[in-house]
């Protein structure tokens, strides 16, 4: 653990705590993007199934159900209580494209060929894309409550911290591990644009338009 | 081997 790791760790926290409580105090989810969503629950669900098979540590186990359980509470808000909020008619980025890519890359370029292996695999591609159905979303309907902006911004620093951290651990440990690397970078260059506006947009009070 | 699978990142 290190310090880039740790405020990661707590930015993805933070972020999906704020997606939480905005849904949860204005009893709406106008603007997030359920496709995103389900596909965040499924990159935790794949990815997190090895604490049935080995413990790392408390810190470990327990933000791993955090996330998961997190994740699944806010498709009940998107899907079953606040269902009438949902802005279905904007969420419309087709999953299966990319689903189906990552599915296959994940058979191919893996670290060994088991099923665990795989799903991990498969999770840490899907992070990396998994934000598009939202940004998509975004740029469909031309704006983004600046909440919904923090929360976008607070989970695309998470992974830039963890580039951070694996080129500390590189240097420290000689931990490298490539697919999560690539992966890692893919996924934060996705949130380039974003970043771009929100801090010359959204940190000046501004609406993001 | 083992090891360097071991995942222990979130």
């Amino acid at each position: 653990m290190n310090i880039f790791r740790l405020i990661g760790d707590l930015s993805h926290l933070f972020a999906i705590l704020i997606l939480l409580l905005k849904i949860w105090k204005t009893r709406s989810c106008a603007g997030i993007s359920g496709r995103s969503q389900i596909l965040f629950a499924l990159v935790f669900a794949t990815r997190y199934l090895d604490l049935f098979t080995h413990f790392i540590s408390l810190y470990n186990t327990l933000m791993k159900i955090f996330y998961l359980c997190s994740s699944f509470g806010t498709i009940y808000l998107m899907y079953v209580k606040f269902k009438a909020t949902y802005d279905r008619n904007h969420d419309t980025f087709r999953v299966e494209f990319l689903l189906i890519p990552v599915a296959i890359l994940s058979l191919i370029f893996n670290h060994e060929f088991d099923v665990l292996e795989i799903l991990w695999t498969f999770s840490i591609y899907l992070e990396s894309v998994a934000i598009l159905p939202q940004l998509f979303m975004v740029s469909k309907t031309g704006e983004a409550e600046s909440i919904t902006s923090h929360y976008l911004f607070a989970l695309g620093a998470y992974r830039g911290l963890y580039i951070l951290n694996w080129i500390y651990r590189y240097y420290t440990e000689g931990f490298f591990d490539l697919i999560a690397v690539i992966a890692g970078i893919v996924q934060t260059v996705l949130y380039c644009d974003f970043f771009y506006l929100y801090i010359t947009k959204v940190l000046k009070g501004k609406r993001l338009t | 081997k083992e090891n360097d699978l071991d995942h222990d990142e979130l």
